[in-house]
This record gives C-alpha cells, sequence and structure tokens, in this order.
C-alpha cells in the first residue's frame, strides 16, 4: 500500500516541481520505492528527467482521457527504484479535455493510481499553481498533503485558501487527509526576511513545519538543465542533503 | 486610447505580478496614467497594493461575472497617476464562474476595459500562471504581450507552447496582437547559469528580448511585504532602477 502525498500550493514558482522530483529521488536512494506523477501540464516533470512530454507515447493525459492501464503509463528513469508518469498533454484543448474529465469525475485519478500502488511504497504528485480540478482530485487521492513556502514571501491569505480548500475536500470526499507538513523552500538564511518569514511561519503552523528547510542553491536552478534530480550530479551539494534529510524525516514518522 | 500589456507566463513564479506592478508604479513615475489589473485570482496584485482582495467591495469578479460599471471597480492607490483594479474571487466557486464567465464570451474582457482605455495610457494585466480561459481573455483584451522569463531556467518548450497559444488567438480573435517583449528576470549576473540563460534566449528571441534585464534583488522579494511597488520604499535600488529602465524602453518605443 503506496503514501500518497501530493505537492500543493497554488502559488507559482514555490519549489513544488523540485521537491517532488528530488523528495522523490531521495527517497529511491534510500532504498523505498518511489514514483513521480506530473499532474501540472507544464511537464515540469518531464523536463526534470530529460524526457519531452510531447514525445512520450502514454502519461497523465492518456491514463485519464483515455483510460489506458496506468502501468502503461509508467518510464523507468536511472535512479533503481524511481518511476516516473510524465503530463504528456500536447495542447490547451486536451488541458480542458483532462479538466473536464476530473470534474466529472473526481475520483478518477485516485482510482488510476489504486491500479499501482502495490508497486510503491511513496508515490508524490506534483501539482499545478491553481486550486483547480487538477489539484482538487490530487487532495482527494493522496493521504497527505506537503505545502512548500517560499523562504522569501510568505502570504498567511493564499495558505489560508489552500487550507480551506483542504478542509473542504476532506469533509466531502476524503476524510482521512491530512497535512504532511510545510517546508520553506529557497531559504536564504542569511537575510532579515529568511529570518523572518521562518519565524512567521513557525508561530502560525507549529510543528507542522519540517525541521527540514531547503537553502537557495543555485544548484537546484540548474538541476532541471542537467535534466536529473540533483543527487544524481551533486551528491555533496546543500540541497541534495536537504533533500535527503528531508525524506528521512518523512520516512521515520 | 490606453495601451492594453498583458504580463504573460504559464511557468509560476517567473516575476508576473512583481512586473506588472513595478512596471506599472515606473510608468506612472514617469508621469503616464497607469492601470494594473488583477487578472490571476492569486490576488498578486492585492496584495503588493496592502489591500486584501476579499475585502474590497468591487473588483474583477463583480466586473466581469456581474457586469458591474469598470469604472465601480478602480481603485486609487499611494502614487499619483497609478490606479488598480484587484481579484476579489473570494473562494473556487467564484473562480469557477469568473472562468465560466469568461469562456462564455471571449471578449467579455476587452469590452469592460473599453469602458474605462480614455483615462488611461497604459494599461497592465497581471495573469495567472496557466494558459486558461482568463490568460486567453487577456490576450484578446491586449495590443501586446509581455513575456517574463526567469534568469534561472529557460525552456524552449513551455514558450513554445506559449507562442503557439498566443499565435492561436491571434488568428482567432486579435489580428493586431504583438509581442512586447521578453523581459529577463531575477538575473544573477555572477553565476554560469545567469550569462547562459541570457544568451540562449537571446539567440533564440533576437531582438524581441528587452535591453533592461531585472536583477535577483532581496528588496524586490521584500515588496509584497512592505505593501507597495519598490520606488516607494527603495527608489536607489537596483530593482528600482531596472524598471523605471524598462518603463522608458517600453515608453520610447
Ligand atoms: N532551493 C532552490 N534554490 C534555487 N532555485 C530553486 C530552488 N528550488 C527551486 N528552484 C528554482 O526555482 C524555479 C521554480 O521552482 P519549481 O519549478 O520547482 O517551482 P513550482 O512551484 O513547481 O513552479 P510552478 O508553479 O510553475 O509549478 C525553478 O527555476 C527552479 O529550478
Ligand atoms: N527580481 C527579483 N528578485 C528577487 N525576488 C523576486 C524578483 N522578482 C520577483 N521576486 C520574488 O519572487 C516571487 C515570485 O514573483 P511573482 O509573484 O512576481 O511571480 P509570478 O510569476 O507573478 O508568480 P505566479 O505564477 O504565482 O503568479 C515573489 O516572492 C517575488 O517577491
Ligand atoms: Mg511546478
Ligand atoms: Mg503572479
Amino acid at each position: 500500500m503506496a503514501k500518497v502525498i501530493a505537492v500543493v500550493s497554488q502559488k507559482g514558482g514555490v519549489g513544488k516541481t523540485t521537491t517532488a522530483v528530488n523528495l522523490a529521488a531521495s527517497i529511491a536512494a534510500l532504498e523505498a520505492r518511489a514514483l513521480v506523477v506530473g499532474i501540472d501540464p507544464q511537464c515540469g516533470v518531464s523536463t526534470s528527467f530529460g524526457k519531452d512530454g510531447k514525445s512520450v507515447s502514454y502519461g497523465v493525459y492518456n491514463m485519464i482521457y483515455h483510460d489506458i492501464p496506468t502501468t502503461e503509463a509508467i518510464l523507468n528513469t536511472d535512479i533503481q527504484f524511481l518511476d516516473v508518469i510524465v503530463n504528456n498533454t500536447a495542447n490547451p484543448e486536451e488541458e480542458d479535455q483532462l479538466v473536464q474529465a476530473l470534474r466529472k469525475d473526481r475520483f478518477k485519478l485516485k482510482d488510476k493510481l489504486a491500479e499501482i500502488d502495490k508497486f510503491y511504497d511513496y508515490i508524490l504528485l506534483d501539482c499545478p499553481p491553481a486550486l483547480n480540478s487538477l489539484t482538487i482530485s490530487s487532495m482527494i487521492a493522496a493521504n497527505s498533503l506537503l505545502v512548500p513556502v517560499q523562504g522569501e514571501f510568505f502570504s498567511m491569505d493564499s495558505l489560508g485558501k489552500l487550507l480551506r480548500a483542504a478542509r473542504e475536500v476532506a469533509k466531502r470526499y476524503n476524510q482521512s487527509l491530512f497535512i504532511e507538513g510545510f517546508l520553506l523552500t529557497m531559504v536564504n538564511y542569511h537575510t532579515n526576511l529568511g529570518k523572518k518569514i521562518s519565524e512567521n511561519l513557525k508561530r502560525a503552523m507549529g510543528d507542522k513545519v519540517f525541521t527540514t528547510s531547503i537553502p537557495r542553491t543555485v544548484r537546484l536552478a540548474e538541476a532541471p538543465l542537467m535534466k536529473k534530480p540533483i543527487i544524481l550530479f551533486d551528491i555533496n551539494s546543500s540541497g541534495s542533503k536537504a533533500y535527503l534529510s528531508l525524506a528521512q524525516e518523512i520516512m521515520t514518522k
């Protein structure tokens, strides 16, 4: 029985894709079986592994809209114990079809993941920057939510909107949904802003804030260009160490 | 007759809101009348001016969904010549209503802005990180598109998707739509990554890349916390100088 964690935030550019990909890679490095699924049509997950979303024969689009068996959408990666399903929607029309299909059947994604959950220990869902039906379906399919918070800007207003939407999903569709934790990303430990944001978040969310935080490091900004997770090209970097420590924190809970 | 510029990118966190707000403020500082409109339901524009999207009586939601006169949604700011219309959608249901209304009448936003375009020289539209009906309606209402490209990651794939969607809009709804330019944001001039991205973008897009680029500076990350555009709290910062130079570049074209 896999643990399904949805990485969510309606705020753009906070590190959702970077976290889903590098956390999954770190979990696999610690010898648990991990799958990362690109729910976001922007193809962040496929870029992170150097696969072109449009050239892949099967992916999230076919799994949901054409209902192909989920196993056919799974791709292996260069990391043992790590597989990936990319989002291969090719244009705005296909994206609309995907959104409509999930609006019609809210449990579609949950059912499709249930087909393969016995093969994995962890399944990570990389969500788009919106509280739309792609994100809501992911919240319905998930056991828990991991919420990245950028270490440079923190809006209680936007976290409030996210938590209200999560409570609504839990009430109507998924009683056991809980918050895995809030993850501070792109933290600059030397500025006052970094310290202030971290204090504000801890005051607001208490022990739901992960002990591990992710530093801002150009090595993580470069990772998509290297087309692989950071642990594959710079295991000694502060980014790799942070995501490995996050994986341990989650796996030993 | 105002010039309407839509600030678009389906990639999250590239500096759309920061650019719409600070470019509008810089245009106003150069004594032209500017209006910035928060098309993105995430309320980035309202946060940037310290207004709580939900507590404002009229905004984009009422303007589009209830068809109130556009003049009623306009708010003044602390900067002479700069006004704002915030996005006051309060929850996912209202967001769905806004999206459905724009899907039904693609020209709705264009028509609503035409009610007030004689009062402004420039109108800037802050778009959400998606190629959905909010962004498409903005492309239909706009004279031109300003595309921020983060100086740390550049995907020709995702720019390609954006340009294809813009060409589609121009063909079907708005023949005169053109690219105002590509703006490099959050540039770190000292790393190889910064130099490489800037070269890649200039090679791909030629003279459509603005001469001005925006440096990564913590003062711009702090601006939303200060609840005002950067020129109001730190006119000498590199962020202010960059956005003033961008305003000049656009106004003297
Ligand atoms: N810790 C970090 N240090 C430096 N750069 C980072 C870090 N984490 C992410 N980045 C960079 O910041 C940008 C945004 O990250 P990412 O794409 O993971 O965010 P996202 O939340 O998935 O964005 P979107 O909302 O578009 O889906 C990317 O260019 C990425 O490489
Ligand atoms: N030049 C800059 N230097 C440092 N930080 C910046 C810069 N520009 C923007 N930021 C910060 O980066 C984050 C993302 O910027 P912004 O919100 O403007 O992006 P966006 O594209 O509008 O995001 P979204 O996709 O969520 O709408 C914000 O925290 C902002 O304060
Ligand atoms: Mg992403
Ligand atoms: Mg924005």
